[in-house]
């Protein structure tokens, strides 16, 4: 089963 | 203060249509480079990056920074409201409270004046700069457009597949699977026919249909898209622009 990833996990937020 | 002046309202009506089914509270950043924005989804999985160069105006000024904070189903009404080849002036001061749209129809000497109210958006901002991917695909958006909506009936998700050869989009679901094969080509004729793939590295990720079906909303603003991709990393989508581009930034599904 796919699971979605977050764009948070990958760029930081600033 | 910020004017900019749309030779066609239709330009900027494509840009705003382009996202504004993901997105709905963006902060339009204008300086004397144009008009920048980011927003993410209310999932945190698609972002979407806008930048409008000078040249993508007919007449552009801008002193001083403005941050121009905006609900995009509030301006698609107004932006309504104009028709395709007015121009349309973005008229706004230097601590707005709102923007002034200014639709002038040059034939028939009618102008119309709207004004859209500004809101306070506390957004922060996805530091996206400095991605590396291991392959670059330019292609016809109307050609990647028809694969995402074939391939969205058989599956939420698509599968793509990069070689040296090929690109292969692959949905496998309930009722059946499929999947559309497109190699690199040059087209002489028509160059923005033409597939070419650049390749460090052979990639294969998953992502969900309904996100690359927000993003082709944008096929009308660019004959050709480039996709970039990296393995585990958010793919890149870009539609350019005359001066500037819009670019879909989407996190990829992972196999438990």
């Amino acid at each position: 089963k796919f699971k979605q990833s977050s764009l948070t996990s990958f760029f930081k937020s600033s | 203060m910020l004017e900019g002046k749309f030779e066609e309202a239709s330009l900027f009506k494509r840009i705003i249509d382009s996202f504004k089914d993901c997105v709905q509270l963006v902060n339009f950043n204008c300086n004397e480079h144009g008009i920048a924005a980011q927003a993410v989804d209310d999932s945190r999985v698609l972002l979407v990056s806008l930048s409008i160069g000078t040249e993508s105006f007919q007449e552009f000024r801008c002193d001083r920074g403005v941050t121009l904070g905006v609900d995009l189903s509030s301006l698609s009404k107004i932006l309504r409201c104009g028709n395709n080849n007015d121009n349309l002036t973005l008229i706004a001061d230097d601590t707005p409270d709102s923007v002034l749209l200014l639709f002038e129809d040059t034939k028939k000497d009618r102008i119309s004046e709207y004004s859209l109210k500004l809101m306070d958006i506390d957004a922060d901002f996805l530091d996206i700069e400095g991605m590396e991917y291991d392959t670059v695909i330019t292609m016809p958006s109307a050609e990647f457009a028809k694969v995402v909506r074939d391939l969205n009936q058989l599956s939420d998700s698509l599968n793509i597949l990069v070689t040296k050869d090929t690109v292969k989009f692959v949905a496998e679901g309930d009722i059946g699977s499929g999947s559309v094969i497109v190699k690199p080509h040059t087209d002489m004729d028509k160059p923005q026919e033409s597939v070419k793939v650049e390749l460090d590295k052979p990639v294969d990720l998953t992502f969900g249909s309904k996100y690359l079906l927000d993003i082709i909303k944008g096929a009308g603003l660019s004959d050709q898209i480039t996709i970039k991709l990296s393995a585990e990393t958010p793919a890149l989508f870009e539609f350019s622009l005359q001066s500037g581009y819009l670019q879909f930034f989407l996190a990829p599904k992972f196999n438990e």
